[in-house]
């Protein structure tokens, strides 16, 4: 599974 | 979002507030380090690239704003403001802080999840966030004694780290497809620079003491 994109933290 | 991640992100906005406040207000920068500032604005403007590309929320949005529009303003205020620059306290501020961004850069090249311009920045600001409180501590402890404002800027801006980290432990166990080494590791070096730093913090707060760090 593609790791979550950890982008939606600051 | 969750209540770890909000708290780190309340506490480094904290932190932000604190030292606006001090530089605003008594027009003083003494005790802060302008390399640590300038090296913040460079972690803000490198991982902040997508602000306009990729809408996450409201919340996101403007605290990626706030984040970068008063780190920049504030090492405005430590160059250019005619009565805050004054106070600045340059002889003692002499960390090379370019020592820090290069090997930053090298490592992002190297050690990163995507070999994007965008994903290498983004792995770069992580790392160089993990440093960029170095040329401070180094001032706090050249500094004969630590004002209060300072001290609790640097207090609220550790802490904020050590709440993504549990934060990160919260979303591993409950998004079992989550897990992010390289923002781990960064995270973990990020709040372990600052240990000796909370000790005595403490330390003098316990004892009701100046907060004074050995040099």
């Amino acid at each position: 599974v593609e790791d979550v994109d950890l982008k939606d933290e600051l | 979002m969750n209540i770890f991640r909000l708290t780190g992100d309340l506490t480094h906005l904290m932190s932000i507030i604190v030292l606006l406040l001090k530089i605003h207000t008594i027009k003083s920068c003494a005790g802060i380090s302008l390399k640590t500032q300038e090296l913040y604005a460079l972690v803000f403007a490198t991982r902040y690239l997508d602000i306009f590309t990729t809408y996450i929320s409201l919340y996101n949005t403007v605290m990626k704003l706030i984040f970068l529009g008063t780190s920049f303003s504030i090492v405005w205020y430590m160059r250019r403001h005619k009565t805050v620059r004054l106070s600045y306290d340059k002889n003692n501020d002499t960390f090379r802080h370019y020592f820090l961004v290069l090997p930053c850069f090298l490592l992002a090249l190297v050690l990163n999840n995507r070999f994007t311009v965008r994903e290498v920045l983004w792995t770069f600001s992580l790392y160089l966030e993990a440093v960029a409180i170095i040329p401070q501590l180094v001032l706090l402890q050249r500094s004969k004694n630590v004002d209060n404002l300072t001290g609790n800027y640097v207090f609220f801006l550790g802490a904020y780290r050590g709440f993504y980290l549990i934060n990160w432990i919260y979303r591993y166990f409950t998004e079992n497809h989550y897990r992010r080494w390289i923002t781990w590791m960064a995270g973990i070096v990020q709040t372990a620079l600052y240990v000796d730093f909370f000790y005595y913090y403490f330390k003098s707060w316990k004892n009701n003491e100046k907060l004074k760090l050995p040099a």
